[in-house]
């Protein structure tokens, strides 16, 4: 889940 | 999600609203950089391509709608709308977009997480983002007068933009693996681009006068 950590932000 | 996260996301929110409120109620763009908004616009349809493809919860899903959806409405007011469109500073707005785009776009085809198209448009819409509040911030300075709702929609900006550092500060240190550069560095050289102004917009709140920069 290391690539999709920042993909939650906005 | 934190608080830091949720705050900096509500503040984000407040200030389209801000933006909104001026130019839906009191019909006027005065003030306002049509470039920053299509710059943002650009920065949300290259940013949030994932909402058709990746699911990560309603309030990512219903808050990308949102900065989408207003993004684009705003830049359909200026250019369009019958009567804010005789609002808009054109004189004044001359920032040419290309001269953020063009490097932001050969930044991110050299220097991105993988080489996918996906995550190429992230990362352009990271770099994008960064700089995308130039052409506003060039415009105020030239503004002699700066009304309260364009300070406030710039001030609520840069304060969203401070808040998700706190916000990556404390999941680097509560999430196991939180490393992200690019977005990291990204956002901090967005958060400095507004010093500035931040700095104006105190002074003028502590001596009660009117926010004006200096040229």
């Amino acid at each position: 889940c290391y690539q999709t950590n920042s993909k939650d932000e906005l | 999600m934190n608080i830091f996260r949720l705050a900096g996301d509500m503040t984000h929110l407040a200030s389209v609203l801000v933006l909104l409120l001026k130019i839906h109620t009191i019909k006027s763009c005065a003030g306002v950089s049509l470039k920053t908004q299509e710059l943002y616009a650009l920065v949300f349809a290259t940013r949030y391509l994932d909402i058709v493809t990746d699911f990560i919860s309603v309030y990512n899903t219903v808050m990308k709608l949102i900065f989408l959806g207003s993004s684009f409405s705003i830049v359909w007011y200026i250019r369009h709308h019958r009567v804010v469109r005789r609002s808009y500073d054109k004189d004044q707005d001359t920032f040419r977009h290309y001269l953020l785009m063009i490097p932001c776009m050969l930044l991110a085809l050299f220097v991105h997480e993988k080489f996918t198209f996906k995550e190429v448009m992230w990362t352009f819409s990271l770099y994008l983002e960064a700089v995308a509040i130039l052409p506003q911030l060039v415009l105020l300075q030239r503004t002699r007068n700066i009304d309260n709702l364009t300070g406030q929609y710039v001030f609520l900006l840069g304060a969203y933009r401070g808040l998700y550092i706190f916000n990556w500060i404390y999941r680097y240190f509560t999430e196991p693996h939180f490393v992200h550069w690019i977005t990291w560095i990204a956002g901090v050289v967005q958060t400095l681009l507004y010093a500035d102004f931040f700095y104006y917009y105190f002074e003028s709140w502590k001596n009660n006068v009117r926010l004006q920069l200096p040229a």
